[in-house]
Parts: structure tokens; sequence; C-alpha cells
């Protein structure tokens, strides 16, 4: 793995006492290869690298690890560091209720995070309400109904209604019904899809949600700033989840979306099923994208 | 890629950023890059448009190398019924893509029949009833949690006695290291092979084009288990570039056949390399 691969770069450069520019740069540039590989975006890698260049050079060699593993010491900390601290909390609402918008690119694993939500909410003492928002895709609200009768949590729709007014109606649907968490399951949509993309800033503008979640999927490779970027310029959402993190992508997109949003993953989807949801780990993810 | 620069280590990191930002990988890449150095001292290049153009060739020959020509027309086939099944991992868009290839048949004049073989997900024989309905086509389907293998089976029998021109099998997305659900394609890879000889005439492994390099991954396992003869590119619509299709052209010999273009029922078009690399030096 990382630090063997390292080591036999340091190998090359005897008995030095510190780490210069020179024993690290063909270091770093096995450790730039291995971001890639693992689908960190080009950019971010490339000042992740010259992040860690900057703390390492001038450091003392450590006497009880091997120069090799001192670097990768210096990218796990800098990789987890960027990660973020710990997992952020949910915003509530002091006034019911608390309203969360699911928003990604098609096929991210929205509306099945959406159960996921619903479901971790009640086992929180919430009562949650699940709202088909997402008026366009074959039997999208036929899938959410679904998933609300396997899991018995309400879900609220209504026929010929766009999905702005869908979601002015269920708020107050909530009020009258006792459910104190609203979460709206809005369609997939393309970041340049300029319509699309309007529509949410309506929601947005309309609704005025608690919580902005951007959903997407782990496996996602160079492409994942692209999305990430324009959703936050659009929706400035306040965090991001990751799914199918069950399969074995290295989920370097974890670090990218967070490099160039600023904003804390919140949630990992681990599988199909509604109990398939955790609370991000940053440092587990660091040694997942390292290999 | 700017005009009148010289060719220098600059320009040559300017084009590995645009193939690595297009999830070509960084094996691939640095090959390509290498060649192009050799190529540069070798034939004393100066001019930077020549480099773009030679890089392009090189990507798309790479791309040809995957694309056999005995697989050349997807659409001429003696077999009735052609029973094509759809695969992949979760979200790439198999059911849609169903819906999109259904109707290219269908306004051809072919008698198509889909098979909800996804018995899992939620309201998944719901969303391609629907489809089945846009492109004019059959669709057999049985209750939510019943065998994935018995639909397929049924949907045969069903063929055979409507004189169906071809079959679609619609499959759920299941991730390639889920064992079971890897075993699950398997049996019903196999319970058409018994049924019908040479079934499935094609299996189409349908990959997102915001995949990054688990993409080979993907192919890697879904090839163990059923034998791939294409793969649809999808949401080539999107700013990805699905630049994961060229390593795999080469490693794989599984030619791209379709890329998916929107959510409308003609956003489907046949793949073409050249256009293809193109995209990736817009
Ligand atoms: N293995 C795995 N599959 C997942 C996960 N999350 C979602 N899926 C699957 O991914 C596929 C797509 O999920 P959806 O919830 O329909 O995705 P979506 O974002 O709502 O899709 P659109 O509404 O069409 O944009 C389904 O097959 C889900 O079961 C996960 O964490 N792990
Ligand atoms: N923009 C765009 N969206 C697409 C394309 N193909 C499919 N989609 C969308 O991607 C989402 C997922 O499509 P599905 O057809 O349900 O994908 P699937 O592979 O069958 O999903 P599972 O059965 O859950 O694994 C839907 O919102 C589709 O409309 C495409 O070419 N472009
Ligand atoms: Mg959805
Ligand atoms: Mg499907």
């Amino acid at each position: 793995e990382l630090s063997r691969k390292l080591d036999s770069v340091f190998k090359k450069i005897k008995g030095q006492g510190k780490l210069s520019e020179d024993n690290i740069k063909e270091a770093l540039r096995d450790v730039r290869r291995v971001l890639l590989e693992a689908d960190v975006n080009f950019r971010v890698a490339k000042k992740f690298i010259q992040a860690v260049q900057e703390k390492a050079v001038g450091r003392e060699v450590v006497r009880s690890i091997t120069p090799g593993q001192q670097v990768v010491k210096i990218v796990y900390d800098e990789l987890s560091r960027l990660m973020g601290q710990s997992a952020a909390d949910l915003h509530f609402s002091n006034i019911p209720p608390t309203i969360f918008m699911i928003v990604g690119l098609q096929g991210s694993g929205k509306t099945t995070f959406v159960g996921k939500l619903a479901k971790h909410l009640r086992s929180k003492g919430h009562t949650p309400l699940m709202v088909a928002v997402d008026i366009y895709r074959p039997a999208a609200v036929k899938q959410l109904q679904t998933i609300g009768k396997q899991l018995d949590i309400s879900v609220f729709f209504e026929e010929n209604t766009n999905p702005v007014d869908l979601s002015k109606k269920a708020i107050s649907f909530s009020r009258h019904n006792g459910q104190d968490c609203v979460i709206l399951d809005t369609a997939g949509r393309l970041h340049i899809d300029r319509a699309m993309m309007d529509e949410l800033v309506e929601i947005k503008k309309t609704v005025s949600p608690n919580e902005i979640l951007f959903v997407a999927d782990g496996m996602t490779g160079q492409d994942a700033v692209k999305a990430a970027e324009e959703f936050m310029q659009q929706l400035d959402f306040n965090g991001v989840v990751l799914t199918k993190m069950d399969g074995d992508a290295r989920g370097g997109a974890a670090l990218s979306i967070k490099a160039v949003t600023g904003k804390p993953i919140m949630f990992f989807g681990t599988g199909e099923k509604f109990d398939a949801l955790e609370i991000f780990h940053p440092d587990r993810m660091a040694s997942r994208i390292l290999g | 890629v700017a005009l009148h620069r010289k060719i220098d280590d600059d320009l040559l990191e300017e084009i590995e950023e645009i193939l690595i930002t297009s999830d070509i990988g960084v094996d691939t890449s640095l090959a390509v890059i290498e060649n192009l150095r050799r190529r540069v001292s070798r034939d004393h290049l100066s001019d930077p448009a020549k480099l773009k153009s030679l890089i392009r060739d090189e990507l798309k020959m790479l791309l040809d190398g995957g694309q056999n020509p005995d697989s050349a027309d997807f659409f001429s086939f003696s077999q009735k019924p052609y029973i094509i099944m759809v695969v992949g991992v979760n979200g790439t868009g198999k059911t849609t893509t169903i819906g999109k290839l259904a109707s290219l048949f269908t306004r051809g004049g072919k008698k198509v029949m889909v098979a909800a073989a996804d018995t899992f997900r939620a309201a998944a024989s719901e969303q391609l009833e629907i489809w089945a309905q846009r492109s004019g086509s059959q669709i057999v389907q049985q209750q939510s949690g019943a065998d994935p293998a018995a639909v397929a089976y049924d949907a045969l029998d069903a063929a055979a006695a409507r004189g169906t021109d071809v079959v679609i099998i619609d499959t759920a997305g299941r991730l390639h290291t889920k064992v079971n659900l890897m075993a699950e394609l398997e049996k019903v890879n196999r319970v058409l092979a018994n049924k019908i000889e040479g079934a499935p005439h094609e299996t189409l492994l349908v990959l997102d084009a915001t995949v990054g390099q688990n993409a080979k991954r993907q192919v890697e396992e879904f090839s163990k288990a059923v034998d791939l003869t294409g793969i649809v590119l999808t949401k080539l619509d999107g700013t990805a570039k699905g630049g994961v299709v060229i390593g795999i052209a080469g490693e794989f010999n599984i030619p791209v056949r379709f890329i998916g273009i929107g959510e409308q029922v003609d956003d489907l078009e046949p793949f073409n390399a050249g256009a293809f690399v193109d995209a990736i030096f817009a």
C-alpha cells in the first residue's frame, strides 16, 4: 500500500536527517497518482500535494518510523483535516416543521436517501413527512409512496401541482397533521439545466428549507466538482451525502466536493435498505481514499 | 490549448489535465503523453495544433480497438426473438435506456417486449411499464419480490407465443461487489441460455458517464458473471466526459454501442468514436 510504495522511493535517499524538497518530490508524485486513481479531482489533488509539500519540507526525520511512513502520516493527517473534524449535526427549526430539501444529479440516490433520512429522524423521536416533488421521472411518485408504505411513513403528493406549489402545500399539510419534519424529494437534474436549476432556486425561495442536502454518487470521478460547485452557487446547500459507499469505489469525490464547497459531508449511503445510512467519519474516509 | 504556443512541458501538463479530468485515468493518460513526447522529439514537432490532432487520433484508435467489426450493426440480427439483457450498477440509467432502445426497435417496425426483472426496487416495474407504453412495447411483469429469473423465463414464453421480435430484459441495479446479487444475475443468464440457445444474444452494461475509475472494476466483475457484448454510456448530456471507456476498450475489447444524452425517449444515439473524442477536447 501507499507507505510501502513510498518507502521504496525513500530507500534511494539514504541517511538524510531532514525531509528535503527533492527527496519528497518523487514521493509526492506517487501520492498524487494514488489520489488521482482514487478519483480525487485533478486540481484538488494538485493543491493538496502542494499543501503536503509545505508541511513536509524541513521536517526532522523521526527516528522510529521510515521517511516513507512519515510522509504518509503527513498526507493522512492533511487528508483527515481537509475532510472535516467530525460529523456535522443537522439543524432543526425552533418552530416546526424542519424542512429538508434533497437535491442532486440523476440517479445519485436521493429518493432512497429520503427514505433513510425519514427512518433515521423517526428513530430520533421525530414525525417525518416525505414529499414527492419529482413530477417528471416515470413512477417517481409511486416509488416514494411505495417506500412510505414499506416504512410506514407518510408521503405527501398532489396531482396537477408544480414542484414549487407542492412543496408549499406539503408544509401547510404538515402543520395541520403534526409532522415536525418535512423532507422534499426533488427530481434529479443536470447542474447545467438552467430551467431545472431555477426550479430548485424557486423552491428554496418559497419554503426556506432549514437543511439543503446535496446527494452525490460515491463513485463519481473528475466531474464531481462541476456539479457540486454549481449546486453550491445556486443553492448554497448545507451538507453533502455520499451514496453507494458499500461498493469498492475509493471515493475521492468526497475530498473533491469538500475541498471546493467547504460543506460538511453528513452521511454515507451504504446500501439499498433504509437502515443503510452512516454518519460520516473523516478519518475512515481518508484511509479509504489512500487505499 | 492556445494557438501560437511552443510545445513545452507546460503545454504537455495542460494536455495531461484535459486527459485526466475526462476520467481517462492515470495510466492511459501517461501512456498517451509519453507517446506524444516521443513523437515530438522524433519528428521535431513544433506546432501545438498538430499535437492535439495526434492525441485525438491515438484516443480514437484506442477506442476503435474495442469495436470489433463483426459487432458492426446492432440492428441486424437473424435470431427471433432477439434477446437483450441490460445490466449495471445502481442508478446508471438501465430502465430509461431500455425505454429508448425499445422505441428505436418499434419505430423500425419490430415487435418488442420488455421484461421487468427488477423485482426488488420500489416501483421498478411501474417505471418500466410507463416506458413500455411510451415505446409501444409489451411488458411482462410479476409481483414485487418475485424471482427475476422467473420473470425472464416468462417473457421468453410470452415472446414465443406472440411472435415477438425483440425481448429486452431490465435487471435491478446491483453493485458488482455484492456476491449474492452477482450470483442472482448469473442465474438469470443461465435460465435464459437454457431456454433459448445463445440467449441472451446481447448483454449491455450501462455505465454512467460521471463514473470514475471504478468503472473498470464494474466491467471486470460483470464480465465474470455474464458475457458483456456492449456498453451504453449514459448522461453524456451532462459535463462528464466518460473517458473511462477508452481504457476499457483497450483492456476488455467491449464496444460502446450507444450513448444516452437525455431523459426523453429519443435521447439515445449510436456511439461515434470521433465525436466522442472531439467532445473531450471541446
Ligand atoms: N448499493 C447502494 N445502492 C443505492 C444507495 N443509495 C441508492 N441506491 C440505489 O441507487 C439507485 C438509484 O436510487 P434513487 O433513490 O432512485 O436515486 P435518485 O437520485 O432518486 O434518482 P432520480 O430521482 O432519478 O434522480 C436505486 O437502485 C437505489 O436502490 C446506496 O447507498 N447503496
Ligand atoms: N440527463 C440524463 N439522465 C438520464 C439519462 N439516462 C437516464 N437518466 C436519468 O437517470 C435516472 C436513473 O435512471 P434509471 O433508468 O432509473 O436508472 P437505472 O439504472 O434503471 O436505476 P436502478 O434500476 O435503480 O439501478 C433517471 O432520473 C433518468 O431519467 C441520460 O442519458 N441523461
Ligand atoms: Mg428520485
Ligand atoms: Mg432500473
